[in-house]
């Protein structure tokens, strides 16, 4: 082999033109596949980005651990141990017990009950006059416009719109507005009950019936009589203009995080009619302020339910999501949702964590402002 | 756990909170 290596004369000649222009053709075309590839990246799918400590959290059992934490504390604790056990759980986390609807904490079996616990009437006072008011206790971690189709997680980190709500491959925001809406218009006459009430669906959203214009015509007679035909087609193309993005119109988001010591069911935060709701079946990592600054994409890889709907000014949605210590998220009006089930495959595979969706259409859930909605529970 | 809401308002929607400000159920938001 030496004697190869060291006698054997080198002798170069040129590559033929044609061997030349296919091999950069080749390089060429890899490119523009990796490219496109990556520009066709399917919205079900979501990167894990983040630094090496973040990927050794993605390859941990999260759901397991979340279930398992869940069980745990779901055991019946001995009566004798409820009371200091609760009282150190709230000096740790900061729990308010004056406000606990409920005060004794004896009555509450486990962890479980206590972090579900609820508060006294009137504890929380709703301001009516605002347009939005806070769906739960927490911390505002981040609020603002979004930009294009992009929300931003944290200054110079976003994470797609699309992806957070559950778009069809290669939909626009605007299009999920759009079919969300006409997936599931209901009829303006139609009355919605909430806590024994009834209402029309517009004094609801506080559409404004009396500004509805009137259409006139001449009968056989030429007299001028209401022309009703006219009226109800005029209705309902109102409807569907209020269902489409309004000129004048802005997308915001807002985020509330909510720590382990707070109150851990949500309301609705303004009047507004839930007309989807999408469950994804992610991961769950924390939503801690530390984890959202660590992993981008976290909300569009954790375990939510989407609930999308229109409020007095179009589009709205609200979007609880899950950590690995409060998997489980609970709906007042959809006794269906199961979330945090083995049953929800996922499958992994470079980088990328692929989750399932289901959505179920409402049939046009009507929420008040300070409705209790729902909530997280432990595991 | 968070809770995240993604809406449309007239572009004059103001937020009345802060970054990092604790906010309890039922307290504004945002004005229009």
């Amino acid at each position: 082999v030496r004697k190869a290596w060291e006698d054997t004369p080198i002798k170069w000649s040129p590559i033929p033109i044609g061997l030349g222009l296919a091999f950069i053709a080749f390089l060429q075309y890899s490119k523009i596949m990796k490219r496109e590839s990556e520009k066709d990246h399917d919205p079900s799918k979501a990167l894990i980005v983040g630094p090496w400590h973040v990927h050794v959290i993605s390859e941990l059992p999260l759901k397991t651990i979340s279930r398992l934490w869940g069980a745990f504390n779901s055991i019946t604790l001995p009566v004798w141990f409820r009371v200091p056990g609760f009282k150190l759980y709230s000096w740790i986390f900061g729990c308010n017990l004056e406000e606990m609807k409920d005060p004794d904490l004896t009555h509450y079996k486990n962890l479980s009950e206590f972090f579900y616990r609820e508060l006294k009437d009137g504890a929380r006072p709703i301001n009516f006059d605002a347009a939005l008011v806070s769906p739960s206790d927490g911390r505002v971690f981040h609020f603002g416009l979004v930009d294009g189709s992009r929300v931003e997680q944290i200054k110079g980190m976003s994470y797609s719109l699309n992806q957070f709500l559950g778009s069809q491959k290669a939909s626009e925001t605007a299009e999920i507005i759009k079919a969300t809406h006409s997936a599931n218009i209901v009829d303006e006459e139609e009355f919605a009950e909430v806590n024994g009430i009834s209402y029309t669906l517009d004094s609801l959203l506080g559409y404004d019936k009396e500004s509805t214009i009137e259409h006139k015509k001449q009968d056989s007679q030429g007299n001028i009589v209401p022309d009703i035909e006219a009226d109800q087609k005029s209705k309902k193309s109102d409807y569907r203009d209020e269902l489409q993005m309004r000129p004048g119109n802005a997308l915001f988001f807002c985020v509330i995080y909510l720590a382990p010591g707070d109150y851990h069911r949500f309301h609705s935060p303004t009047n507004w009619v839930a007309e989807t709701r999408r469950h994804f079946s992610g991961e769950l990592y924390s939503v801690s302020p530390w984890m959202v600054k660590q992993l981008q994409d976290l909300f569009v890889l954790n375990e939510r339910v989407v609930l999308l709907g229109r409020w007095r000014h179009g589009f709205f949605s609200m979007v609880p999501v899950g950590a690995t210590n409060v998997g489980s998220i609970v709906l007042n009006f959809d006794k269906e949702l199961r979330t945090n089930r083995r049953e929800d495959v996922h499958h992994r595979g470079q980088g990328e964590l692929v989750y399932s969706g289901a959505s179920r259409l409402l049939n046009g859930q009507p929420l008040q402002v300070g409705e209790e909605m729902g909530g997280f529970k432990l595991g | 756990s968070t809770v995240v809401l993604v809406f449309e308002a007239p572009e004059n929607f103001q937020f009345t909170i802060e970054p990092g400000q604790y906010v309890k159920m039922g307290q504004p938001l945002g004005v229009i």
